[in-house]
């Protein structure tokens, strides 16, 4: 229904400025209906401006700037009705060190009420786990699993 | 709710039995290009119920089985579960555990199990209705596809509104 | 035959002059994300005759402009200029280095220049044929579309090979 | 011309195995005309078939072994009409730490012909470096340039 979408989108709204303000440490987005008159068919501008540059269009965002947008979006619409597990697979294949840092920072807040599994080269991520799986390949073409768990004793 | 373990066996490169046990919390998956990472989170939405072979990276469901390399055999079934509490009841089940299987076999065999019973996928996607888990939901992120939630053209982006709606 | 220096000034996030001075053999181009190392690719790219705003990542082509951000004054005029060696004289012009320069005004006027000298765009173009340098060949793979070589159907991947043949 | 394009294909398919094998240590490649009737509007197949692994469509192939196939691809055609200077903007993003190693030696065994400008968030690609420039933007929104020459004392 309309009212619904109208709500879902207003919180969307306001989370995506609060996940970019945390990812990007300031900064300013605005979610646009491209049809403010049909509602329930309308598109959505998405409008992201890091701090102190000036908005524009997002292609014109770095690739890195990109992922994290994305990022926000998704967890935007992930806190309204957060899924009990969460799946991520090389997420922040584009980012430097400290967007990674950020990341997973915001990763472990949510991981609070959500399970993530998290696929990903990045040692800083690998650094957020309570448990990490290595898989390996050994013998050509054949996967296996092995398990380095960590648990609270390396973190606290 | 979470997932107690991931069972994964004959499903593209894990030829034999492989469980990955997890925690409430972060789990993170590493390893070297190619051997097998990105194959587990498929065999997650498989499980799920993905039906479409390309959104396995697939050209038919038959490539799903382990396809023996260059130096082993071929394996003839196919088969992925998950094992999910149930805690707080969120699922419309009575019991604690809950397990999620789906098998595949060469002759083109496809079937559906809860808790070791015979069930249809239509079960799997009610049991897990209104809880954001799902093969279109938002809750599992491809690889590479991070970049599609802002390259959609705006009418196809607001999919992910609608789930929430 | 390399570039010995390129010049960007007023272009995208380079709001005032800077030099990147090359050597023969492998330069790299680090830094955070978003802080403008693409923006240098997009530069060199522009000054080779890259036509399309798309293939910038931009609207228009007047969004090369410097924009100002939030903080600074919008730049006049967007410049970017490659040093080239004619090592070999490979090129068909007798000066021992060669400076080939692009510049955008707000006003929207277009102006290429080889040693200073105005000219076309196809001057330019003319200028490194045969050199495997150019908008479209295969001397820039830009970020993130590495993978387009083999996402494209077969029939549009094969301009690769028509590129050399 | 029908001849000029065949023998450049027969050229790109020889230095795409050879390339393909430095990047993965062996393995097969092939390069197939989808219409062998029709060789100047014929689209092009590729099968890479990493050591160990059966031959199967790329788009089975992990997301760094896609990239490597690629890379394998750019150079094979590459090395048939180097161009002077080549410009790759983080093509590393999606290896592993030995698929860089692998990737970096390539470009530098093709550096003795050809000026490469990497943009890279890698250090093993750094480690290549004849010469590094960092992009800063110490003000929001306004890049600079700083640049860190190695030269031959560092990798003596
Ligand atoms: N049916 C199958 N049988 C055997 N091997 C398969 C099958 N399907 C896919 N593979 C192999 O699995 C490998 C891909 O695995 P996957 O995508 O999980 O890698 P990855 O660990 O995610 O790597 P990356 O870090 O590069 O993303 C490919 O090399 C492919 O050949
Ligand atoms: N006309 C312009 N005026 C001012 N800034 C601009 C202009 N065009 C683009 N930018 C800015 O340049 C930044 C992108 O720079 P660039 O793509 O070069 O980043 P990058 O260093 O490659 O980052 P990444 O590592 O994430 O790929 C964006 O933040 C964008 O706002
Ligand atoms: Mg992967
Ligand atoms: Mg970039």
């Amino acid at each position: 229904s309309r009212e619904a979408f109208l709500s879902a989108f207003e919180q969307i709204r306001a989370n995506f400025q609060e996940v970019f303000e945390e990812l990007f440490n300031g900064g300013e987005t605005e979610l646009l209906l491209t049809d403010p008159s049909d509602v329930l068919e309308s598109g959505i501008d998405i409008i992201a401006c890091p701090p102190g540059k000036k908005p524009q269009s997002i292609t014109q965002l770095s690739g890195g700037e990109r992922s994290l947008v994305a990022i926000a979006l998704l967890f935007a619409v992930f806190k309204i009705k957060p899924s009990p597990f969460c799946v991520l697979d090389e997420v922040d294949a584009a980012l430097d060190e400290s967007n990674v840092l950020r990341f997973a920072n915001l990763i472990r807040t949510y991981a609070q009420q959500t399970q993530f599994i998290i696929i990903t080269h990045n040692k800083r991520t690998m650094e957020i786990a309570d448990v990490m799986y290595g898989v390996t390949m050994e013998q050509a073409g054949l996967s296996k699993i092995v398990s380095a768990k960590f648990g609270n004793e390396i973190r606290a | 709710m979470h997932i107690n373990s991931i069972k994964i066996s004959g499903f593209k490169s894990f030829a034999e039995d492989v469980e990955l046990i997890l925690e409430p919390g972060v789990t993170t998956i590493v390893g070297p290009n190619g051997c097998g990472k990105s194959n587990v989170s498929d065999a997650i939405r498989w499980v799920l119920g993905q039906q479409s072979p390309r959104a396995l990276r697939c050209a038919n469901m038959q490539d799903l089985l382990f396809n023996g390399g260059s130096n082993f055999k071929p394996a003839q079934r196919a088969q992925a579960s998950l094992h999910i509490t149930n805690v707080e009841g969120k699922l419309a089940l009575e019991s604690p555990e809950i397990a999620v299987r789906r098998q595949l076999t060469r002759s083109g065999a496809s079937d559906y199990f809860i808790n070791d019973a015979p069930c249809l996928l239509r079960d799997i996607t009610e049991l897990f209705m209104d809880t954001g888990i799902g093969v279109d939901a938002y809750s599992v992120m491809e690889q590479s596809k991070i970049d599609l939630i802002l390259n959609t053209r705006p009418e196809e982006r607001r999919f992910l509104f609608d789930e929430v709606a």
